[in-house]
């Protein structure tokens, strides 16, 4: 996270590799599966053998011991309807919900968020020196409406795509952020709006953020959980 | 510090089989470690092999033979694993052959050998015997002569002649820096025995069999789990950790170069075969040329590595890592994903469309976008459907046509064949022009069980 600064994310896991190294990000959905981009797995029939979900903590590398941390290992990918960029990913056992690991809300299916509403992402990626990469950072950012968003795109977001605010000091994900969330606030509870794909550049200054619009996907979310 | 097991080669869910005439020959030895039923086989006269049984109990079975086709045949058996003596299963030589106990009777010109125990046409002064391997007429070194396993020729006017027996080092080459090699060299270039992969003494390690089944770390053979320049082992001398193996090359171009699986514009998989000519990182830093140790020295020599296309300063995966990456030349940023990159669309050729979501289609496609069969509706194997003819009766789901009963809003889908893939979307793509109509803002909805911060949680836990 380009511009952000160290912040609680109780539903933003750490996605580990077989060497137990931070490649990813992902949400909780609920306490068997979390969402997270396809840009990150080689294929929808990776073999999972080695990967691991981390959660309950804030430490990139925590220390042996650590209280609240929880390391699930990954057992199922399912990718999503073909342009989502989507995948969820079922953890072999589930999460224990407490005060460190919650599951962030959906929003209702195809719903478009209000312009100017509140959002945050968050993830253990590159800060380009703007922060502390042993923690997780978190940015705040307001939504932008696709037309006024692609003034800048040119056009080129489309409408599964959604766009936040940009900021001229430079503000957004960069590597290794992929697949974490943009958690919009409504009310006193935070909904996955977003997901975090690979853009050009980290936190470019005067460039808006472009993420996956999650809304659209709801009903297939719910179907793979349900099957 | 070696273990006995060094001695064997696994073949795991297997089980070894005696013909009914020799199946009285098995010795059974129950609960004993997997480690002490290898070093009482090594040190039987009449075992060469045995199954290691460890369900629904501990057996240890040693076998007087080893699966050679004619005296014992192995089968599938997911409660067993199988461990049969390396010297006997093994088509190749270490060193001199002394321990070669492989089954070739002919010498390299053709001649057949001469039975061992027999002194005609040859005489000589050899004698069988349960220790030094003399059996039949196979060809063996009793002498460690420089040739090879050797034997007596049936030809009275040829004494003795090699059997030419390959060295295990020559008999598989290797092509780039060996990833692929799944050969049966298990000692290193100084001559130091490998330590098994699935055993973490005398050197704990990472590259554990089950994590990475792609790698093939099979028993203590020489492999390349990690890109490395060419295949390696953990050592079984405790004061070195790890060497390389000395494996032959093989001459001419290297038959990768040749894969027409090579793509510029997007990558596959992990983008091992990705040759196109993106060279700054994600978020637009210059990548570091290859072939420069400025500012960070690496070991990803373009020599070194000559199959994996290190040109210039592109991005590119020479380790096996989750996408192509690259040096960046900040100094303070060592490494970094080239994930923007696109991601070579895996889906095939779409075979029909259907009209706004789908749910009407009638079509008789029957298989995902991936290209997979897709199951019987009525079927419930191998998945359990909870969506069928008799849930939905009027949805005409059919055969295994591909249909959209539940009204999904990304199309027609089906259950699939896959064991791994319950069900996906169908290689069908909406008619032209046709969108599904996205939702203006609702009125506020009210959650309740999720999404939920406790914000005065971070001060306590960062202290």
């Amino acid at each position: 996270i380009v511009g952000g600064t160290p912040g609680n994310s109780p539903w933003t896991v750490s996605l580990r590799d077989r060497k137990g190294k931070h490649f990813c990000g992902g949400s909780l959905v609920n306490s068997k599966w979390v969402i997270s981009t396809k840009q990150c797995f080689s294929s929808c029939y990776v073999d999972l053998t080695g990967y691991a979900a981390m959660m309950g903590t804030l430490f990139q590398n925590p220390k042996e011991g650590e209280p609240g941390k929880q390391t699930i290992p990954l057992n199922k990918i399912v990718c999503g309807p073909s342009e989502s960029h989507l995948v969820l990913l079922q953890l072999e056992t589930p999460a224990e919900f407490n005060e460190r690991v919650s599951q962030i809300c959906l929003p209702p299916e195809r719903y478009i968020v209000q312009e100017g509403t509140v959002c945050e992402i968050a993830g253990w990626g590159e800060t380009k020196g703007t922060g502390d990469e042993s923690v997780l950072n978190v940015a705040q950012m307001q939504v932008q409406s696709n037309s006024e968003c692609n003034k800048y795109f040119k056009g080129r977001v489309r409408d599964n795509e959604m766009c936040t605010t940009p900021f001229s000091g430079g503000v957004g994900a960069c590597e290794k952020d992929y697949g974490g969330p943009l958690a919009c606030q409504n009310s006193d509870c935070w909904v996955l709006e977003g997901v975090i794909i690979p853009m050009r550049r980290c936190g470019h200054p005067g460039q808006p953020n472009i993420f996956i619009r999650v809304s659209l996907y709801v009903d297939w979310i719910k179907k793979v959980m349900e099957m | 510090h070696r273990s006995a097991l060094n001695d064997f080669q696994r073949s795991e869910g297997r089980e070894l089989v005696l013909k009914s005439w020799n199946a009285d020959r098995l010795t059974l030895l129950p609960g004993i470690t997997l480690e002490e039923c290898a070093k009482r086989c090594s040190q039987s006269l009449d075992c060469r092999a045995f199954n290691y049984e460890f369900r629904p109990s501990v057996i240890c079975k040693h076998l007087p033979w080893v699966d050679d086709g004619d005296n014992a045949e192995v089968k599938r058996n997911v409660n067993c694993d199988l461990y049969e003596m390396k010297v006997y299963v093994r088509k190749c030589i270490v060193g001199k052959g002394e321990d070669y106990r492989g089954k070739v009777s002919k010498t390299q010109s053709g001649k057949t050998c001469q039975q061992w125990w027999s002194k005609f046409p040859h005489d000589h002064r050899w004698t069988p015997s349960p220790t030094n391997g003399l059996e039949l007429n196979y060809c063996r070194n009793p002498d460690g002569d420089r040739i090879g396993p050797w034997c007596y020729t049936t030809d009275p006017e040829r004494r003795y002649e090699s059997c030419n027996i390959p060295l295990c080092k020559d008999e598989v080459c290797i092509n780039c820096n060996g990833e692929d090699y799944r050969g049966q060299v298990d000692h290193t270039v100084n001559g130091r025995e490998c330590q098994r992969w699935d055993q973490q003494y005398p050197h704990q390690h990472i590259y554990q069999p089950e994590k990475y089944p792609d790698k093939s770390l099979d028993d203590n053979y020489c492999r390349n789990p990690d890109a490395s320049p060419v295949p390696w082992c953990y050592t079984t001398d405790p004061d070195v950790e790890r060497e390389n193996c000395d494996i032959r090359k093989c001459s001419g171009i290297p038959k990768r170069r040749l894969r027409p699986s090579y793509t510029t514009n997007c990558f596959r998989g992990r983008g091992e075969d990705y040759r196109g000519k993106v060279n700054e990182t994600t978020s637009g830093i210059a990548c570091q040329k290859w072939d420069a140790q400025f500012p960070h020295e690496h070991p990803f020599y373009p020599h070194t590595y000559e199959c994996k296309g290190l040109e210039e300063n592109y991005c590119r995966n020479p380790d096996g890592s989750e996408a192509p990456w690259c040096f960046t030349s900040l100094p303070e940023m060592r490494t970094a994903l080239c994930l923007q990159i696109k991601r070579c669309a895996d889906d095939i050729e779409a075979e029909d469309c259907y009209h706004e979501n789908g749910k009407n289609y009638r079509g008789i496609v029957r298989k995902t976008r991936k290209g997979i069969i897709c199951q019987k509706w009525s079927a419930n194997t191998p998945h359990q459907t909870k969506i069928n003819p008799k849930t939905h009766p009027d949805a005409n789901l059919t055969e295994n046509y591909c249909r959209n009963p539940d009204g999904d809003l990304h199309g027609p889908w089906c259950y699939t064949t896959d064991p791994k893939t319950e069900f996906d979307y169908c290689a069908i793509k909406q008619c032209a022009g046709e969108k599904v109509p996205i939702m203006r803002p609702a009125e506020p909805v009210v959650f309740n069980e999720c999404g939920k911060r406790d914000d005065r949680m971070l001060k306590s836990r960062l202290r």
